[in-house]
């Protein structure tokens, strides 16, 4: 569902945060990214994620090729087919979490009393449900992490791309997160976490070690 | 250093962060508040940070009870005497990791030459010296955890407060952070970290268990 070809991200000054990257994701696969600080595997996620463009490679998710579509297609590509947990969350500030996560749903042709209900749902299984109404500034770093797990898992992505999602998790909760991340997996959806706790990574089948922007390492495991 | 006597936190709406917490940190010592995501470790590091004012109960800081202190007598003795390393970071946005870090040293009477090479070394101190000159948003989740460390450090405050501090680090950053925070209370420093970690919880001699915003175990224990 993923491909990249050679990819290389190099910012103006000089830094290379990713260099000649080669990785395959078959659908329906469940996976770690494990690495060192610094070491290119959020740069890495948001170019498999279609939110930034190598300086150079090839791209394909879903079967495009990020190069033939327009900007235009990209966001459309994304928005339907992609999920984010991203490192630091990206709330929106003013909205309570029962709208962060409901507004996941726009523009798939739910209606408002239905996304209501399933980001309700959603925020049970991260066991907010006491927490609905509480808008980001009124939630603890765990819930906010929560939170926006549960907008990314809400509508089902075919692709869901997770950046550290229990880093700021307890080991319970943290655990709560994988068994939804796993249970997602379970009905279809192509699962990549992002994780600096080898707890959560040697759970996964498939680990992609990443070192000074290149990947140095890419295997299965079993599963522990 | 610090003691907090039946102190209770609660938000309009009727959520109890804290109830009836009591709480006695000596001068010079090191320990974790460990417990679940939205138990009230955060909540707690504020109050004795002095950025959040319990809703009843006192709360002493170096020997002076806040509710005797002005405003602005509060801010003196949290600018002269407390770091902190928030769950967030907050770094100023535009500004390089360097002059986030120097700016810690705003207001101590060091000329800004001296300012500079303190939070150079800072940064070096945390693996951060290629980095001098990225401004937050082009570090990475981890660099920019390093960054807000090296800032609380760098004034070697009188009491440290770090709100999960290797929450964003891989372990061989985090065993770095770590040793240099317990380098920092060899020379002084009181320091209280919240963590998740089990492992880092477990390194210190002292953990405080927090559950529903009380404080339900609190033991010394020989350092593992
Ligand atoms: N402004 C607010 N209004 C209402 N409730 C709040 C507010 N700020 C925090 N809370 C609630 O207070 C509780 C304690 O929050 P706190 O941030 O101290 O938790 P925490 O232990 O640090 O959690 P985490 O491990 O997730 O960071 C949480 O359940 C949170 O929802
Ligand atoms: N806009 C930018 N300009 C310059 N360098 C950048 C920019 N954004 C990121 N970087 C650098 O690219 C490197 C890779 O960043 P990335 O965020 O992918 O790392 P990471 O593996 O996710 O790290 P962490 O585990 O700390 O989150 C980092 O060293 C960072 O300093
Ligand atoms: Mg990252
Ligand atoms: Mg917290």
């Amino acid at each position: 569902i993923v491909t990249l070809r050679a990819v290389t991200r190099e910012y103006s000054g000089g830094v290379v945060a990713l260099s000649d990257v080669n990785l395959d994701i078959e659908n329906g696969e469940l996976l770690a990214i494990v690495g060192p600080s610094g070491s290119g595997k959020s740069t890495m996620l948001n170019v498999m994620g279609t939110l930034d463009r190598p300086s150079s490679g090839q791209v394909v998710v879903d079967g495009f090729d990020l190069a033939d579509l327009s900007d235009r297609e990209v966001s459309a590509l994304r928005a339907f087919r992609i999920g984010f947990v991203f490192q630091q969350f990206h709330l929106a500030p003013g909205t309570s979490a029962l709208d962060n996560v409901a507004d996941g749903l726009l523009y798939t042709g739910i209606g408002r009393k239905e996304r209501r209900e399933r980001a309700e749902a959603a925020l049970q299984r991260v066991d907010l449900g006491h927490r609905l109404t509480h808008r980001p500034h009124e939630l603890s770093g765990g819930e906010k992490q929560r939170t926006a797990i549960a907008r990314a898992v809400v509508r089902e992505p075919t692709l869901l791309l997770a950046d550290e999602p229990t880093g700021a998790l307890d080991s319970h909760s943290g655990e709560g997160v994988m068994r939804l991340l796993l249970d997602l997996n379970e009905t279809g959806t192509t699962v990549v976490v992002i994780t600096h706790e080898r707890m959560v990574a040697s759970s996964l089948p498939r680990q992609v070690t990443m070192l000074d922007g290149e990947v140095v390492d890419d295997r299965k495991m079993a599963v522990a």
